[in-house]
């Protein structure tokens, strides 16, 4: 996270990381139940197979083990069939833990949107992760606030390429905080009145995060996949076949 | 290679024995950077001039969005294809070496164009030194020069009919870009090779048409995509599945899309009753002796927190078909049930602590 701050223990209890050897943390993701985590599908670009990946709850600083911290193997990887690795489009995917986790105050999921529950432009959310700082990796989890800006305008910063209503672009003009490598997958929430979180984005893409030329983050649009993730998560968890 | 941070490009490839040095342990491999797949060439190698180690690094990096960008001013003819022998250098294959452009090439390149991004404050990219590149017809080094077949777009661009190069996303964006307005010409679908959305207009591809995925807002391109039997529903994919096998607990299309919103909540104004479908058709469940455990498991199927209340109401239409759940069950009734929202989005943690 670029121009954010140490997050405090505790503070985003649904934020895991997506961890496979012999690099350690790879990509964010975040806990929806509690069989169940989100990330984004090109963070296993290369490496499908779910034997060589674990998640990793309840930690703040990814070098010190802490008592509030779970591991989990992955059994499932549900990689989003319209994925586009070209134009980094449909970025989603769900991973089907080994084992429930406990549920503490450390280790809880955040809420999903309803499938009518859009992120209007002006809306202040907040981005997390163990992605680049922009001078160093960290090893503390980072936060900062953003703000949802229109897709149109949104456009208008990438010529590249096409901005969907699968995604939802958020930051700064000035591009002061920002999502980078190693956030991917990593959440953003936004909270309703009433104290609870919602999450709108799964941090996907952007520009090159700590050049000249700064634009906004670009998230995987949660509610649009709203209804795919209930989908896959029934059948496999209903079914008899 | 072992102990060289050569292992990744090789990807573990026994051409990595520990005699080579760490120069020449990668290979040709075929060129994906979509920005390059028009080149007089197919196979590269890396690392690229920029320092990339990968494809997938150059496909980010930040001189694959500012070439691009740059041939749209028009500096130089054959800025792009200058741009792509540095992002993905021709591999030789018969020697697996990399082939850099001429000094010519790259000159021309910065002479023209570095005064152009001056103009917006950026610089030309730092290691992109011509005098790394050897001179055309140098002793016995070969290296690239265009000729007349080379293109001046990447596939990324439109060709103006003045010939230069304007991004593709600003085909048909209703600003002309190109100086004689021809990316604004024969924008209909058809005349691009596209579908068109009936009510939106929207040009779509046709591998998107049928594929289960509605991308028109009125899901037109997902209509008419098969004919069915009378006694056959379609999946989302389109297939046709017999009408008894659905929602009857086992995935019978390939997408599992027999089996979806087989248990809700009906949307009705002043309450919501329990429906479950079977062969396709809705039904209100009948509660003989209704168990707590079955409002639980309802609640769950339906992807939604404990249920809060379940109450029971006499039938109110008559003609409403039942779903009866256990042959032993007497009484006919309704059941609707209300659930809440998962606990979720909660950090107890995180509560400040006042002093």
């Amino acid at each position: 996270i670029l121009g954010g701050r140490t997050s405090r223990p505790g503070r985003w209890p649904w934020q895991c990381s997506l961890q496979s050897e012999p690099s350690g943390h790879i990509c964010g993701c975040v806990l929806i139940a509690k069989k169940w985590v989100l990330t984004v599908a090109h963070c296993f670009e290369g490496r499908e197979n779910a034997a060589v990946w674990k998640v990793v709850f309840g930690i703040n600083n990814l070098d010190h083990p802490s008592t509030f911290m779970q591991m989990r193997l992955v059994k499932t990887i549900i990689l989003h069939p319209r994925y586009s690795r070209a134009v980094v489009d449909y970025d989603i995917s769900i991973v089907e833990l080994s084992q429930d986790i406990n549920e503490t105050s450390y280790v809880r999921p955040v809420c999903l949107p309803s499938p009518d529950q859009s992120l209007e432009p002006d809306t202040y959310c907040y981005i997390t992760g163990w992605g680049h700082m922009g001078n160093k990796m960290p090893f503390k989890l980072q936060e900062g606030e953003v703000r949802v800006i229109s897709l149109e305008q949104c456009q208008s910063y990438f010529d590249m390429k096409t901005i969907t209503n699968r995604m939802i672009c958020a930051g700064y003009e000035s591009g002061t905080v920002d999502s980078c490598m190693g956030d991917s997958g990593g959440p953003l929430v936004c909270e309703k009145p009433g104290g609870q979180w919602t999450l709108f984005g799964l941090t996907s893409w952007g520009s090159v995060c700590f050049s000249k030329v700064l634009g906004p983050g670009v998230y995987s649009n949660v509610t649009y996949f709203v209804k795919w993730i209930e989908r896959q998560i029934y059948i496999r968890t209903f079914l008899l076949n | 290679c072992l102990y060289s941070s050569c292992l990744d490009s090789c990807g573990g490839n026994s051409l990595c024995d520990p005699s080579n040095s760490v120069n020449n342990c990668s290979q040709c491999e075929p060129i994906t950077l979509e920005l390059c797949l028009n080149l007089p060439y197919n196979h590269t190698n890396f690392p690229n001039y920029l320092g990339h180690r990968t494809q997938k690094e150059a496909s980010i990096s930040w001189e694959s969005s500012l070439f691009p960008a740059l041939v749209q001013t028009n500096c130089y003819k054959y800025l792009m294809f200058f741009a792509c022998t540095i992002l993905v250098p021709k591999c030789d294959e018969d020697t697996q070496q990399r082939i850099p452009p001429c000094r010519a090439l790259c000159e021309h390149s910065k002479e023209r164009c570095e005064s152009v991004l001056g103009i917006v404050g950026l610089q030309w990219p730092e290691d992109t030194d011509c005098n790394q590149f050897p001179e055309e017809n140098a002793d016995n080094q070969t290296c690239l020069m265009p000729d007349d077949e080379v293109e001046e777009c990447s596939p990324s661009h439109f060709k103006c009919r003045s010939g230069r190069c304007v991004l593709a996303s600003r085909r048909c964006d209703g600003q002309a870009d190109c100086d004689d307005d021809s990316d604004e010409e024969n924008c209909g679908c058809k005349e691009r090779d596209l579908w068109e959305c009936p009510s939106s207009k929207q040009c779509l591809k046709h591998t998107v048409i049928c594929d289960g995925f509605p991308d028109c807002p009125d899901n037109m391109d997902e209509k008419n995509c098969s004919f069915c039997q009378a006694d056959e529903l379609e999946c989302a994919n389109h297939e046709c599945v017999s009408r008894d096998r659905w929602c009857d607990g086992e995935a019978d299309c390939i997408d599992s899309s027999d089996e979806w919103d087989c248990v809700t909540l009906s949307a009705n104004v002043n309450s919501s009753f329990l429906m479950a479908r079977r062969s396709a058709m809705e039904h209100h469940v009948c509660a003989d002796g209704w168990q707590e455990t079955l409002s639980q498991l309802a609640c769950k199927q339906m992807g939604l927190g404990e249920p809060s209340m379940t109450k029971l109401i006499e039938e109110q239409e008559q003609d409403q078909q039942w779903l009866t759940l256990h042959s032993n069950w007497e009484i006919t009734s309704v059941c609707p049930l209300s659930c809440s929202l998962a606990d979720c989005g909660r950090r107890p943690a995180a509560r400040m602590n006042k002093r």
